[in-house]
């Protein structure tokens, strides 16, 4: 299983 | 307590406008663990308020942590603060320190 080094970027949510 | 101690500071923000008019990226499981306020419309509710800046992580609103909830979770939390009628203002813990 490929290890994940860095975490996904967050979408953007115009409030 | 020390110099290097995080520091929050709790924003009211009144409901002046019909939007609150603030971008945020992050949540749980993402890069950005809390939401960051990216973006602060002029001529919204937070950007007439005055004390929003861009860079900020939003620790809590209305008291309730956003820790550990992910993008929309947080995104709906804010946006239901804002909207309902039981106060004519939203709470924002916030701090400069990500």
């Amino acid at each position: 299983r490929e290890k994940r080094l860095t975490l996904p970027p967050s979408e953007i949510t115009l409030l | 307590p020390g110099l290097l101690e995080p520091t929050s500071t709790l924003v009211r923000v009144a409901k002046s406008a019909s939007t609150l008019g603030i971008a945020i990226e992050g949540g749980a499981n993402t890069r950005q663990p809390l939401p960051r306020i990216v973006t602060i419309q002029r001529g919204g509710s937070a950007h007439n308020c005055g004390q929003l800046r861009v860079g900020q992580v939003i620790l809590e609103v209305n008291g309730v942590s956003l820790r550990g909830r992910e993008h929309r979770d947080a995104a709906r939390l804010i946006a239901e603060a804002f909207k309902t009628n039981e106060r004519d203002h939203v709470d924002f813990l916030v701090t400069e320190f990500n």
